[in-house]
This record gives C-alpha cells, structure tokens and sequence, in this order.
C-alpha cells in the first residue's frame, strides 16, 4: 500500500459526505445503498465514522459528471478513466467524482460495479493512493468481484490503519464472525507454495493459485500476477485444474463438477459444463489435475492418487482406469494437486514439491518446488 | 553524433499516444518531447520503466505488447505516484 505524501489524513474520525447528484444508470436508492456499504468497507477496519448530509459541504462530496466537469481532470469517455479522488484537505479535498459516461451497475458483472469504484475512490479520499498489490482494492485497474462477497484485503486493512489505527468497537481476538479473513495476495517465491492448477496456453504458461493467475511468458522471466476475475469475471477463483488441449486448441479450467473452456484468453460459449461431458464417469465429483500427454495423445485426469486416460478422438475413457498413479509414475510421493506436461516433461505436483518425469519413459528426474515456473 | 536509446516503432499512432497520455496522467511525463527530443525519449523511458516496475511487469523501458495491454485496462484516474 502506499499513501499520500506526509500520510495526509483527516484530523478527526467523524467525517460527513454528501451525495450531490445520481448517474441515471441506477435507481437512487441502489446508489445510495452501493455509496453506504463502500463507506462501510473502511469504517469496518477504523475508528472512521460517516454521517450523511443533505445539504451544504460535507468532508467528501460524491457526484457524478462527463468529460470537463470543473476540477481540472477531464473524463475521457467510455472506459479508460473510471473515476478520481482527491486526497484528504479542505475544499475539494476528499470528493470523489465519477465518470458519467460509464455504465454504473449494482449487482451483475457487466459494466462497472459501483459500490467496487466507490470504495476505491473512498481509499484516497481518506488518504491511500494507489498500491502495486494486484490483489488489493487500492490497487488502480479495475476489476470485477462479486460485491456480496466483498473482504477488504489485507493490503488495504494494513494501508488504512496505518493512517487510523483499527476500529475500537472490533477486538482483534474476536474478529467479526461475518467477514472471513482478510484475502491476501500469494507470493510466488514462498518455498511452500501450494498451487490450484497449471497449463500452457499458446507457448505461454499459466499457474492458478487462489484468486490469481501468474502469467509465464517464454521470453521472459518475470511473471505477471493478475487477477483470474480481471480476465474472466465467470471463471471461479480457487480452481481445481487446468490443462491445454493441443488438439482442440482449448484451455479447460475445472471446479468441482463443472468446466469451463477458454480459446485464448476468451471464454467460449456454452461453458461451464459437467466433468461427465469430459468423459468421466459420474462418480467423479471433481479432479484435482488435469494434463494432455503429447506422448500417448490422451488427457489424463487426477484425482488425487489416482488418475483416468481419456481419448478425445474417439471421445471415450478407455478401458482400465482408474489406476494408481504411482503406478505408471514410480516414485510419485503424495495426491497430484497440478499436473502439466511441458517441454518434453511431464511434472505432477503434490503440496509444494513437483516431481519431473520423462512424458516418453515416465521416468522420475528430480523433484523440485511447485514454483519452479515462477523465476525465483 | 549522439547516441541514445531509441524506442522501437510502436503498431500505430494512436498506440503511441495512448501510451503517452497515460505516461503524462499517471507518472508525471512531462510534454518536452517537442523542445529536446533526445531527452524527451529518455524522460519517455524512465516513465515507461517506471510504469512497468509498477505493474510488476518486466522493466525494460520498451514498449511491448503487455505494456500496452494494462495501459488499456479500465482504471482509476489518480496517479500512480504518490507524489
């Protein structure tokens, strides 16, 4: 997190705003509501306590406008800048100003969510700026999460009571029973990193861990840490597994009994379907891996110990399966959590090790950490 | 003869001017390509890594097609720099 120059904050806890006017995307009262509860984000975590007015000055004046709007910070149209906010001071300091020409939504992923833009915007009217944890609310690109859900990251939480300090009416050992942990953004070099899924993806090379996916790139060896829900707002966070079907140039991304399918980085209609629509008996209610064996032409899927091999050309699971996979992969330790084969090497992970086997002899080559990808 | 750091041609013009809009809103670049050019793409450089060190992208000063990609993402219109 970082905040403004000389931690510019408000001198007192008790702070006023104002809605001066409504974008006609919504009902008044779902941007009132949306105004609320992005407030509350921060009162949650602070000492900070807003009161409405209806009238007159209040500390942060919230409104809507187009293009040149007075401030000396035109919007730019559709998309682009969404809003802005203006640090903690007197006069302008602390309004927030929303871009009209933006589509405001409440409740679905299309558009801009406004109590998401809002909450943002609250941060620096109370004195964060923008913070290079791709996880966290301050941070500047938008992206869509499902506000019922809402937890102010810890980035955030840590940001805020740096300015002023944690709520008084919450005590840290009972932490509210209606708020889950604060989430918190992976760090590709812990040693005992535990990863969701890995696949290829057109040479590049995608790892899924939480909310996020790394993006590898060949040419380089710094990863990218993005948000899953940046890309693709429908694709769940937490995944199961991913693989890359060469042969029908798909990336297939699974969560429990459901499938999603992505050409590229678009997702292809028609998704989510079931695991049986993969081939796989009905009694398998999720997998934990998934890789495509360029060797045998079949996509194996895990399931913890053991796996299947289905043939996508004849569309059937063949016979003999499930087997064991330290079986056909002597020396496997542990449930496969990720699996993906890449270079001539198939590497099946399990917890925060990643065994290399030869994809053509299945012979075990060494055992590494589940961040091998990352660059560390 | 002078030798300094030329950024390779960017796909389109208007890409070069995304990229320089967003350089002058969010880190500051200030309008000197015209007065001094060579320092005007140095300027353009040290922005551009310090965009990219930002977005944790890798820092190469270059303009590259993710680059441009997180340029053209929906964002919040205060700068990246505290400051």
């Amino acid at each position: 997190y970082t905040t403004f120059p000389g931690n510019t904050k408000w001198k007192t806890n008790k702070l006023t705003y104002r809605i001066v006017n409504y974008t006609p995307d919504l009902p008044q009262s779902e941007v009132d509501r949306a105004i609320e509860n992005a407030l509350q984000v921060w009162a949650r975590v602070t000492p900070l306590r807003f009161t409405r007015l209806y009238s007159g000055t209040a500390d942060i004046m919230i409104s809507f406008g187009r293009g040149d709007h007075g401030d000396g910070y035109p919007f730019d149209g559709p998309d682009g800048t969404l809003a802005h906010a203006f640090a903690p001071s007197v006069g302008i300091g602390g309004d927030a100003h929303f871009d009209e020409d933006e589509t405001f939504t409440s409740r679905s992923s299309s558009g801009y969510n406004l109590f998401l833009v809002a909450a943002h915007e609250f941060g620096h009217a109370l004195g964060l700026s923008h913070s290079t944890d791709p996880g966290a609310l301050m941070y500047p690109v938008y992206s869509y999460t499902d506000p019922e859900r809402f937890s102010l990251p810890l980035d955030d939480i840590r940001g805020i009571q740096s300015l002023y300090g944690p709520n008084p009416d919450v005590t840290p050992e009972k932490p509210d029973p209606e708020k889950p942990t604060p989430p918190t953004t992976p760090n590709a070099c812990d040693p005992n990193l535990v990863i969701d899924g890995i696949t290829t993806l057109r040479g590049e090379m995608m790892v899924f861990k939480n909310r996020f996916f790394w993006r590898v790139y060949p040419q380089s060896n710094q990863p990218e840490l993005t948000l899953i829900k940046s890309f693709w707002p429908d694709i769940p966070d937490n995944i199961d597994a991913a693989y890359e079907s060469i042969k029908a140039d798909r990336v297939f991304i699974f969560k429990g009994e459901k499938v999603w399918a992505l050409s590229g980085y678009d997702v292809v209609s028609g998704y989510p379907k079931t695991l049986s629509s993969m081939g796989l008996p009905a009694t398998v209610k999720r997998i934990t891996a998934a890789l495509y064996d360029e060797v045998s032409g079949k996509t194996l899927f895990f399931d913890n110990k053991y796996y299947y091999s289905y043939d996508e050309t004849k569309r059937q699971m063949d016979k003999g399966y499930p087997k064991l996979v330290e079986k056909s992969f002597v020396g496997m330790q542990g449930g496969v959590t990720a699996a993906l084969q890449y270079r001539g090497f198939t590497y099946l992970f399990s917890g925060s090790n990643m065994h290399e086997f030869s994809s053509r002899s299945k012979k075990l080559h060494r055992v590494l950490r589940s961040n091998y990808f990352l660059g560390c | 003869a002078h030798c300094a750091p030329l950024l390779p041609p960017l796909s389109s013009t208007q890409d070069q001017k995304v990229v320089e809009t967003y350089l002058m809103k969010f880190y500051d670049l200030k309008n000197e390509t015209d007065s001094d050019p060579h320092r005007g793409v140095h300027q353009m450089t040290l922005k551009l890594k310090e965009m990219q060190q930002f977005f944790g992208l890798e820092v190469t000063g270059v303009m590259d097609s993710n680059t441009l990609e997180v340029m053209k993402k929906p964002r919040c219109g205060v700068p990246d720099l505290a400051e």
